[in-house]
């Protein structure tokens, strides 16, 4: 599927989770 | 101190997941990110999976913890 992004994969959900945590901390203060 | 930083940030999320500060996470609470994470049901549940090494239902802070270490450092070094 040529529409497939790395965060479909275990790995880049995970990134991609833990990404989002860390703007949230960042993003809100 | 890297790893400091690393374990105070990990538990700063894992306290974010844990909202009623039971000491683990369930697939429950994952769920209840929707909305505060840009990520789809499906992709907290695969974080879920993905973080759950022994497949209990239950997310500890070491769980946790691994995972964020390998998002952190797992990346192979050149």
């Amino acid at each position: 599927d040529p529409n497939m992004k790395a965060g479909t994969t275990s790995e880049g959900v995970l990134a991609n989770f833990f990404n989002s945590l860390l703007s949230k901390k960042t993003g809100s203060p | 101190t890297g790893q400091d930083g690393m374990l105070g940030k990990a538990h700063e999320f894992f306290q974010i997941c844990d909202i009623e500060d039971k000491g683990f996470i369930t697939r429950r609470d994952m769920q209840r990110l929707h909305g505060e994470l840009p990520l789809s049901l499906d992709e907290l549940e695969k974080v879920f999976d993905t973080l759950d090494a022994d497949g209990n239902g239950y997310l500890t802070l070491e769980e946790f913890t691994t995972g964020f270490s390998q998002f952190l450092f797992g990346e192979r070094i050149p």
